[in-house]
């Protein structure tokens, strides 16, 4: 799979952020998320949204993510920190 | 999904529309009636109950909105976040729903683009009483918009979201958990429009094919949606198999690139490496990214080892991940990950057990089945074996394009009408569905 660019990056942390499949970023490291962490969120997301899950940026995902919805968050934020935790 | 373990702890919920779309084609009174039905789709089967006021203070404030409105959950123009509601509870934003004033608001359009209000108002109103999103591709509690459901007057809810509400405010008395919700009568409810307000937009094109009683030059599954085309027009069915608008939209208008002078296609596909589509026509075929071709195209078919001629149809197997040409009586299979044709093709099309020769078009949905299209029948194969399953041909018409047989006029014959009766008998005779098992307790 091609690899993703910093824009979609980019968009996906913000866009797994807003949908509750990430916690918000800490306030001291910025917005750096572990690269585990992410891949897990990007598998949650894709599990919800129905996709293979692959934990990658790839263009279903991508895709899934400029798809017209809802505001509201897919996960609460405590089941995303317990994710984390 | 986790439920919220809020809901309303009263039965009688007020509501009003406090601002308007500013720019919509829609008008004041179908928004209205729009936001009348979407509630009452919850009302029919539970016993709450809403009644539309005037003031401030009502428990469900219904707003259009742009850009940042002081929620913390700003609005991003067109496409993006296109609505959200507030969940129950005793602040006085609970209930609220707020809906994107910049999306393109349509209701029985046939604009691919536009949203259609009721299919997104159905969904935030059960955020207001209650409920949280869910992965169930069926439900209309899926984040993602999936196209419009149908008529609001006939709409019915997915079983799996009868469910979750009864769980949290038990089953109205007039209901049976699994009978069909009562036919109301008409002149109690807000006139809802047979049209929008433009209606001039679409009237019936003079070239445009009667959907119910033809033969499909194409059929694909694309980003888990059904096309169906003929000549320059196609349709378009919702992964929950609901068509998007009864009038077919121009596929010039939407696939962006093809020759103008082009009437029609052989056959279409989603690409499954890249999720590309690949129209065919003739000997040459075009690729393209979402709806814009790709440069570089149109290019020979021999481009896939095919043979000068043309496709009758083409669909990508997920069982194997191989694609498959069909052209009169043979077939071929081509891996798109190598680029190549795999050997030993084409092979005889009697391979495929009960499939005719000379298709219309075939794809895989979302079932994980493929179905081939031929005239107006269409067959079903299952389970990656390569062989009819039992009662095929039915109706493509019937089954695919919300035709009744009297409208269609093809296949139905006295067996496939039967095959109906008893399916449909069946499901009424039920205690339940989707291996749910539902309580009645509303004392």
């Amino acid at each position: 799979a091609p690899t993703p660019t910093a824009e979609d990056i980019n968009l996906g942390v913000d866009w797994l952020t807003k949908f509750g499949y990430l916690p918000p970023s800490d306030p001291v490291s910025g917005q750096l998320q572990t690269q585990e962490e992410l891949s897990k969120a990007i598998k949650a997301m894709q599990e919800f949204g129905g996709l293979k899950s692959t934990g990658i940026l790839d263009e279903p995902t991508l895709e899934l993510m400029k798809t017209p919805r809802c505001s509201l968050p897919d996960l609460s934020q405590s089941e995303a920190t317990r994710r984390k935790r | 999904s986790v439920q919220p373990l809020t809901k309303w702890a009263k039965r009688n919920l007020s509501w009003r529309i406090r601002t308007y779309p500013k720019e919509s084609a829609l008008g004041h009174d179908t928004v209205r009636a729009l936001m009348y039905y979407a509630l009452k789709v919850w009302s029919d089967i539970t016993p709450l109950n809403f009644h539309e006021v005037a003031g401030n203070n009502a428990d469900i404030q219904i707003d259009f909105s742009r850009a940042d409105h002081n929620d913390g959950y700003p609005f991003d123009g067109p496409g993006g976040t296109v609505a959200h509601a507030f969940f129950p509870g005793d602040l006085h934003t609970s209930g609220d729903t707020h809906f994107d004033d910049e999306e393109s608001w349509t209701f029985r359009s046939s604009d691919v683009h536009g949203m259609d209000l009721f299919a997104v108002a159905v969904h935030e109103f059960g955020h207001a009483i209650g409920l949280t999103h869910i992965s169930d591709m069926e439900s209309i509690m899926r984040p993602y918009y999936q196209g419009p459901v149908g008529d609001p007057l006939k709409y019915d809810l997915p079983y799996d979201d009868k469910v979750r509400i009864w769980q949290l405010y038990g089953v109205r008395e007039s209901v049976s958990p699994t009978a069909k919700p009562e036919v109301s009568r008409a002149e109690d409810h807000p006139f809802l429009p047979d049209l929008p307000e433009n209606r001039s937009t679409i009237q019936p094109r003079k070239d445009e094919p009667d959907r119910c009683n033809t033969h499909f030059d194409a059929v694909a599954q694309i980003r888990g949606e059904a096309f169906f085309f003929k000549g320059k027009y196609f349709w378009r069915l919702t992964r929950n198999k609901h068509l998007v608008s009864l009038q077919p939209a121009q596929i010039h208008r939407f696939w962006r690139g093809l020759p103008l002078n082009m009437d029609s296609v052989d056959a279409v596909y989603e690409r499954a490496t890249d999720h590309k589509i690949v129209f065919f026509k003739g000997d040459r075929y075009w690729v393209f990214k979402d709806n814009n071709v790709e440069e570089g195209y149109p290019r020979p078919i021999t481009d896939f080892g095919l043979p000068l001629g043309g496709v009758d149809a083409a669909f990508s197997w997920p069982h194997n991940d191989k694609t498959y040409f069909f052209k009169n009586n043979l077939y071929w299979r081509y891996d798109d990950q190598e680029h190549r044709m795999d050997e030993g093709y084409p092979v005889e099309m009697t391979l495929w057990k009960g499939i005719p020769a000379m298709l219309d078009d075939a794809m895989g949905w979302s079932d994980g089945e493929i179905y081939f299209f031929k005239g107006k029948e269409y067959w079903k194969v299952v389970d990656s074996s390569m062989e009819v399953e039992q009662g095929y041909p039915q109706s493509t018409a019937r089954d695919w394009l919300v035709c009744s047989d009297m409208q269609s006029d093809g296949p139905g014959s006295e067996s496939s009408r039967t095959g109906a009766r008893s399916r449909h008998g069946q499901q009424d005779e039920s205690r339940s569905e989707n291996g749910y098992e539902v309580c009645s307790c509303t004392s």
